[in-house]
């Protein structure tokens, strides 16, 4: 999980593309 | 239904998952067509060229690291929007995304290509090869350009762009996924939906024989950026270290 943090992060977000 | 990992899927489904995956790319596509005509396709001029090509080495490495970190960025969230995707265990996104997401991102890139002018969209003008000369890999560089002009020249529309996409970001057989079989039947969904959308447009029945061979080409490109960015490295390990993006690093194991 370390090695692919930001992925990780990415993955769990609920992000739009407006925010990125 | 032809084989183990084949769905029996219908007509209906296959329109489903079309539109799920058209609307998740129109929403992550970074530049809409609206946007990409309204850059009037403005090339950068000549001053402009030869500053790019007097930038340091490791300068303009790590501009392009930030500018495909980007992209990828906006390639995570379509894959999040991909029906099934998401249930795939956490392993199997990750393996997915870390061998597909540049996949994608050059096959999106033929929405930002002037095939007439041979130039791409790149940090705010379009750009020829001759701009990435200073990265000191024009052979790579001239091999993305030459994918970008063959994809164009399919001249595949929004929605079949986004699920050759999917198909691409969905392949089955990168090393290390856990549940090979779940993928391979999102996969082969993700094909028939391709086949229904390609036969629904009228499309000659070659193309997706000629979009597969477009997943080879696109392995190719992704290994030889893999090859030159390990020699890159070798010799600015800690340029990579520390102003390469995390993501990038993640992604490529730099």
């Amino acid at each position: 999980k370390e090695k692919h943090k930001i992925l990780h992060q990415l993955l769990q977000n609920s992000s739009s593309p407006v925010d990125l | 239904s032809n084989g183990d990992a084949s769905p029996a899927v219908s007509m209906a489904e296959l329109d489903h998952q079309a539109q799920i995956i058209s609307k998740s790319h129109l929403e992550t596509c970074q530049y809409l067509r609206e946007e990409l005509q309204q850059m009037s396709w403005e090339n950068f001029v000549q001053d402009e060229v030869e500053n790019y090509q007097r930038k340091p080495r490791e300068v303009m490495w790590q501009l392009c690291a930030v500018k495909i970190t980007e992209a990828i960025q906006y390639v995570v969230e379509f894959a999040k929007r991909i029906d099934g995707f998401m249930d795939l265990c956490q392993n199997d996104q990750i393996v997915l995304l870390k061998a597909g997401s540049l996949e994608v991102v050059f096959v999106r890139m033929c929405r930002m290509f002037d095939s007439q002018n041979n130039a791409v969209y790149f940090d705010g003008k379009f750009a020829g090869p001759d701009v990435f000369r200073a990265l000191g890999c024009d052979d790579l560089i001239a091999s993305v350009f030459d994918f970008a002009k063959s994809m164009c020249s399919l001249h595949l529309s929004e929605d079949e762009l986004a699920l050759f996409s999917a198909f691409v970001l969905l392949s089955a057989d990168r090393s290390w996924l856990q549940e090979k079989l779940q993928v391979e039947k999102l996969q082969q969904k993700t094909q028939l939906a391709l086949q229904h959308v390609l036969q629904k447009n009228q499309r000659e029945d070659e193309l997706l024989n000629k979009l597969r061979c477009k997943v080879s080409a696109l392995r190719s490109l992704c290994s030889r950026h893999t090859e030159k960015l390990s020699a890159f490295r070798a010799v600015y390990p800690d340029i990579v270290g520390t102003r390469f993006p995390p993501l990038y690093k993640e992604l490529f194991g730099a």
